[in-house]
């Protein structure tokens, strides 16, 4: 059964899996161990850290990691970049180490496809100075779709397998609404999510601080009489579900292997965003628990194939219908195209369906003072004296004169 | 009784060339 309808077939929300979007994906890379610089390790095919080890199968008695290269310099940026291939809805961003966590983390976020990007999380012990946040800021309403910074998870300890992991929704007032909540639904939403490490944990005898540095230290300043250190990572997870807006509930590659939705409830787009063509009598919205908001066909009476949609009558109409035909055929008229046009009337033994329910008024081009008939009967407005459904006759009473402007005259003298 | 239907061969179209159908 498709999880997109119910047994009755009506409409229901409906969501792609939940997954780990960055299993088995390339990784991009900043730095990586052997690379620009010769390690002798590292270049041995056996003791390679390349960043498909960040995304390979997690196994505890098979631990691979990424390594990035021999480092000097802090603080000194080292970037890990995974391209979705589509908007996703993230859950989580996780990091297994296998080196000593870093002091300065920050995770991005972009919606673009790295065309611009936003921060996500901070992690430093000196959150001011490194991101210019405060530590721990309580999450309101205000700034609930804003990148905070916290000092948790940058302990020097454990040595290896410390672990970051960021829930986008975590703390988030307006999660437990997600559904109504354009803002956070919004927030969870990236293409891309960009990883920068930007500060190492350093031993305290090198006079170290807590978290890496001195306290009066300026973290900005770079120093260059530091150790070699390298980063490590083991696991890097992104999870979450293959955003199509509740109206697919599955996501598959299209002709050029692109990830699109595999939208249903009469949705288009490659995240189901919009309505499809001719299905626009109310606006498209996210589908939600209780309602599928699913799009609806314009009634047009089967004689036109578009229409738009108009929110005024959408409103008068209480929210219930907005369509409004365009170009109807078959000598209709009006909203939904359940009127014949002018010249034409109704021909009642046939539905207003029917491609001949509107038939041709064939006013008489004497006899009938105009061209419009009436509408149900088709009868033509008559000149004086004359009659018929077409005004082609003259009364009884009635002869024929020889003027087209009184065709018909009165047989009894005036 | 059914009147006949107007003959348009007897109008006399003289000052009216415009309302004149072509069939007339």
């Amino acid at each position: 059964p498709d999880p997109c309808y119910d047994d009755a077939g009506a409409a229901r929300r409906c969501i792609p899996e939940f997954i780990n979007g960055a299993f088995g994906k390339e990784v991009a890379v900043s730095s990586v161990c052997g690379w620009p610089t010769s390690s002798r390790s590292c270049t041995d095919p056996w003791r390679a850290h390349p960043p498909s080890y960040l995304t390979d199968l997690n196994s505890a008695h098979n631990l691979t990691c990424w390594q990035s290269e021999n480092l000097h310099t802090s603080p000194n940026n080292v970037n890990l970049t995974l391209s979705l291939g589509k908007k996703f809805e993230i859950t989580y961003v996780s990091l297994q180490f296998c080196s000593p966590r870093p002091e300065s983390l920050a995770i991005y976020k972009s919606m673009d496809y790295g065309k611009s990007w936003t921060p996500y999380q901070y992690y430093s012990s000196q959150c001011r100075r490194m991101y210019n946040r405060p530590n721990k800021a309580a999450i309101t309403k205000q700034n609930e779709q804003e990148a905070l910074c916290t000092d948790s998870h940058t302990d020097l300890y454990p040595l290896s397998g410390g672990l970051i992991a960021f829930s986008t929704l975590d703390g988030r007032p307006s999660g437990k609404d997600f559904d109504n909540s354009p803002v956070l639904q919004d927030w969870v939403s990236a293409t891309d999510i960009r990883v920068v490490f930007s500060r190492p944990q350093l031993p305290r005898e090198l006079g170290a601080g807590e978290g890496g540095g001195r306290p009066d230290e300026d973290p900005m300043v770079p120093s260059t009489s530091l150790p070699a250190y390298f980063y490590a990572v083991g696991d890097f997870q992104v999870g979450g579900r293959c955003k199509c807006n509740g109206h697919a509930s599955r996501c598959l590659k299209d002709k050029e292997g692109k990830l699109v939705c595999d939208c249903k409830h009469n949705t288009e787009g490659p995240e189901c965003d919009h309505c499809k063509p001719f299905h626009y009598d109310r606006p498209w919205q996210r589908a939600s628990a209780r309602e599928a908001n699913e799009c609806l066909p314009c009634n047009c009476n089967l004689h036109a194939r578009r229409c738009r949609f108009n929110t005024e009558l959408y409103k008068l109409s209480g929210r219930k219908s907005g369509g409004v035909c365009m170009n109807c055929r078959h000598n209709t008229a009006g909203r939904h195209c359940h009127y014949c046009k002018e010249g034409f009337y109704r021909d009642m033994a046939r539905p207003i369906t029917h491609r001949r329910a509107c038939k041709a008024c064939d006013c008489h081009p004497v006899g009938a003072a105009g061209k419009t008939c009436n509408q149900t009967t088709g009868q033509c407005p008559c000149k004086d004296g004359v009659t018929g459904i077409t005004c082609n006759r003259c009364a009884k009473g009635y002869q024929q004169s020889r003027s087209p402007v009184a065709p018909c005259i009165s047989e009894k003298p005036p | 009784e059914v009147m006949p239907t107007l003959d348009m061969t007897l109008f006399d179209w003289t000052d009216y060339e415009d309302m004149k159908p072509v069939d007339a």
